[in-house]
Formats: structure tokens, C-alpha cells, sequence
């Protein structure tokens, strides 16, 4: 049973922090406390793992894509993310139409790309707008309000309504797309219109746990006090958590394979 | 007695938020609240204002430069800015050689332009380096970490090493630049000498303040606890405005009229 994520933003907005801190593993390619480099052009790097969650077993890849957004000159910097997710498509059309195909085809297609959005406060650079405007394309995007540990509770509130503004204005349809939903099911739609609402998540991620009282608490201690990553009253991690792996995992795959990849597929096969 | 001021980094940095709490007055152009636009070009706008600090009258004059860096192609953005503080080397040099001159020449040279560094916890971007690298050869340069409260006292430390290491990496000298200090005075050198141990101050920057215990403190308020921006266990607030307008105050108008000018000058004449 596989799941692949993708990590999508500048250096240094938490990703590798937030995939240890989701799936409670060093999944993540760095230590942050190595030598870090800027890459001078955009790599893509994949780790896989297995890892249990309410007793399934996950075959989980993670891929980060370093050097991302970092250039002076970021223009077509989204092309090697693309080109990534299309490749994997490819891989499985070419499995899937080959003779002697295996009974379960790998899945190596990425079912969730999670787009870091710099907690500026003001609004979405350009580049987060060019960039996400394609990846909605071919992939499922769910952005989150990076460090959101920097931001007051009405920063963050006013933050999260002109991205959402910005969003809409460029008819970026982030996940979960609603024309995609199975209408049918009328409590899934409107569990997926409240989440929606809430979305980006504004999240913090750590994997280091301090002592507050008398718990052991995942967070991250400043002079001024410890922030809670599990806390629902300091950031929105246990929200995009048990979107991931829990309540959405299966339909990230679905639409991904029904969707995202079908699409891919009829414009391959037709030319 | 003027003493003018630039700001340059990418939006939402807190570069209004900092030039407020710095000179305990609405100084900056743009109130939080208002619609943030990202400009299509980098802009130049400056600001004047008669401040009182410890007795002196001071016309404090403050230049922002919207726009900057938030492009998607960031080639050249430098230009405009190094545009601008040519443009008053060379208005105060056009006064200075004409015939009718005044007696006082009005001084809108700037005298310190205050760099903002994002707080990745990682490195200087390639952009930084880029604008560093020119702005330092004809304006005195002081860069600070932005927004530091979102980086732990360990991390912060290390970000400062890994800066402190790019900038001589790249022979960036920012101010003081040890080479233009008057070599009689020691005290005064090594008290310079310890500045620039300590630079890049981290910075955190408000114009609220907030109840904690019987005091009235300027700080920001979130979930876990108050961050005091005048607290020097908190951040470095404190000695970036000592800095600026009391202990370097004298030496930044010298430096700017005696090395910038002169240099600017000297060329300029040549031609
Ligand atoms: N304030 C804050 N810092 C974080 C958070 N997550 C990670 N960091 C720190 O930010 C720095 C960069 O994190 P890293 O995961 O390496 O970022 P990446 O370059 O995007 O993979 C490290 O010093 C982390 O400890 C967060 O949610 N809030
Ligand atoms: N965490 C944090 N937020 C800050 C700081 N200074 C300003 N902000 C917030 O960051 C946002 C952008 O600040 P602003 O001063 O407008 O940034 P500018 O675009 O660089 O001028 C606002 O919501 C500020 O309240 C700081 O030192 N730390």
C-alpha cells in the first residue's frame, strides 16, 4: 500500500522538520543541523520508508525538492516539479500498457504535493501563484501556511482570508477540488466544504518534545514560552495530519488515479 | 541635523513594523491593515519626520523600497535601489560645486541603509549576497535577522555563525568597516571591533504593547507567551537602535560624507 508526498517551497520554511514531525520518523533527507548549501538549480530527491499507522502498513516516499525558489532568476523554476510528477506517470502508463504487465503495478505517482507558503503576513508572492497555477494541473496541491509560529492569531486569520481571496481570483483549485467529489455522498461533500474553509493550514513542526507541566509535548522552546505543535490552540498540525493519513489518504490516491492521472493518459495516448 | 535611513527586503519582513518601534512614531507609510499590493517594480518612497531623541531635534528621513525581491526574476533588482543613493550623492554634489551655494547644504544622503535577512535558520539567499555585495561598496550596510522570534536562541546563534562565515566568504564589509575606523582612538576601536562580533543583530519589531505582570510592555502577543521586544533575553532589538541613533549615530553621517561621498565624488569628477 504505497503513499507518496511531495514537499514543495523555499529553503528553510520547515519541510524537512514537517515530513519527520507527520510521519514521527527522520524521513527527511537532511539533519538540519548539517552544512546547508544552496543548490544551484532545483534537485529532486525521494526517500522511501515503511511505516505503520493505526496498524496499516505504509510504504510512504517522500520526495523534497531542494534549490527550489532559492536562484535570483526563479523563472520556469516549477518545470523540474512537473516534469517529476509527469515521469511518474509515465512510468506507470508504460507498465500499465506493456504486454506482460505485473498483476499490481508500483505506484510511484505522488497522491499529495504540499505546497510551503512563507508566513509573510501580507499575501502570496508571485512565484507561489505561478507555480501553484500549474502543479493544480496535474497533481493534488494542499498549501500550508508555513512557521506559523510567527504570526499572531489575527496575523494569521487575516493572512489565511487573502490567500484564500488569491486563490480564487486565479482559479487555483487547490485540494480537495470540489467538481471532483463523488456528489452522492452528501456528508463526504460537506465534510470536504468545511475543510476547505480552513484551508491553508497554519502549521509549526518540531521534532525535538520539551516538558510543560507535567506532559513530554512535541514543540518548540523559545525564551518566551514552548509552542506546542499538537495543540490545536497554537497551530493547525493535528488538522493537516489527520487529513493526510487519515480521513483523505484514500481519497488523494482515488483522484489522483482517476483524475490527475486519466487526464495525463488521454493526452498521451491521443497524440 | 538630518539623518536618513533606508530599508531594503522582501515584503513582510517587518520593515514598516521595525522603523515605527525604532523611532517610537508612525513613521512608515503603510499601516498593517491596509491591502497589501506586491508592486510590479521596486518603488522608492520616503518619508520625513521631526523626532526628538534625548534632547536633539533630529529630521529623521525613512526610504522604503516596496517591491524588492518580490519578483519572480530578481535579476538586477538591486538597480533602483543603488539608482536612488547615487541620485543624492550626486543632488549634494551638484549643490556643493555651484557657484550661489548655501551655507548648509541640506543632507539627504543616506547615512545607513538596514538590510533584512528572512529567518530561514539556514543561509544569506543568493539574492542576498547579490544586493549586499554592491550596496555595501557606496552606503554604509547594516544587515539584520528579520522577524528573529521564529528562530530558538540555538538556532539563532548558528544562522549568525553561518552569515557571519558568508560574509567574509564573499568580502561583503558591512558597517563598521574596521578598515575606515580612526586607528587613534582604541577604545572607540574596540568597542567596534565588539559591534561587529555580535552583527547580525536579530531583530523583532512591534508597534503594540501588551500587560505582562505590572509592566506595559511593546512585544507581540501569541498562544504561548508575550515576546518583549525590548527584552534583550528575547531578541537584539535593543542594540540595533543604541546602535543607530546613539553610539554610531555620529560615525555613520562621517562615514557616508567622508568614504561614500568622497568615493562617489572622486569618480564622478574624474569623469
Ligand atoms: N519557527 C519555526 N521554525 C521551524 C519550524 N519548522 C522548522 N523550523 C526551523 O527552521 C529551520 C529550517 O527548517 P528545515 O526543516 O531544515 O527547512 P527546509 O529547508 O524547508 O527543509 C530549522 O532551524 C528548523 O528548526 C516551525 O514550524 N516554526
Ligand atoms: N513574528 C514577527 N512578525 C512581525 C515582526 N515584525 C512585524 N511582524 C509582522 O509581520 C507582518 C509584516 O510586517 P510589515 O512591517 O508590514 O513588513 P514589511 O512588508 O517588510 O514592511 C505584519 O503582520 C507584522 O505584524 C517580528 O519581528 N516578528
Amino acid at each position: 500500500f504505497e503513499f507518496n508526498v511531495m514537499v514543495v517551497g523555499s529553503a528553510g520554511l520547515g519541510k524537512s522538520t514537517l515530513v519527520n514531525t507527520i510521519f514521527k520518523s527522520k524521513v527527511s533527507r537532511r539533519q538540519p543541523e548539517e552544512d546547508y548549501h544552496t543548490p544551484s538549480t532545483v534537485e529532486i530527491k525521494t526517500i522511501s520508508h515503511v511505516i505503520e499507522e493505526k496498524g496499516i502498513l505504509l510504504k510512504l516516499s517522500v520526495t523534497d525538492t531542494p534549490g527550489f525558489g532559492d536562484q535570483v532568476d526563479n523563472t520556469n523554476c516549477w518545470q523540474p516539479i512537473m516534469r517529476h510528477v509527469n515521469e511518474q506517470y509515465e512510468k506507470y502508463l508504460n507498465e500499465e500498457i506493456s504486454i506482460k504487465r505485473r498483476k499490481r503495478i508500483p505506484d510511484t505517482r505522488v497522491h499529495c504535493c504540499i505546497y510551503f507558503i512563507p508566513p509573510s503576513g501580507h499575501s502570496l508572492r508571485l512565484v507561489d501563484i505561478e507555480v501553484m497555477k500549474r502543479l493544480v494541473e496535474i497533481v493534488n496541491v494542499i498549501p500550508v501556511i508555513a512557521k506559523s509560529d510567527s504570526l499572531t492569531l489575527e496575523e494569521r486569520e487575516r493572512f489565511k482570508a487573502t490567500i484564500q481571496q488569491q486563490l480564487i481570483e486565479h482559479n487555483i483549485r487547490v485540494y480537495p477540488d470540489l467538481e471532483n467529489l463523488d456528489v452522492d455522498d452528501e456528508t463526504e461533500r460537506q465534510r470536504n466544504l468545511k475543510l476547505k474553509e480552513r484551508l491553508p493550514f497554519a502549521i509549526v513542526g518540531s521534532s525535538t518534545t520539551h516538558q510543560v507541566g507535567s506532559k513530554a509535548v512535541l514543540g518548540r522552546k523559545a525564551g518566551w514560552g514552548v509552542i506546542e505543535v499538537e495543540n490545536d490552540a497554537h497551530c493547525e498540525f493535528n488538522h493537516l495530519r489527520n487529513m493526510i493519513i487519515r480521513t483523505n489518504l484514500q481519497d488523494l490516491k482515488e483522484v489522483t488515479a482517476q483524475v490527475h492521472y486519466e487526464l495525463y493518459r488521454h493526452r498521451r495516448l491521443e497524440t
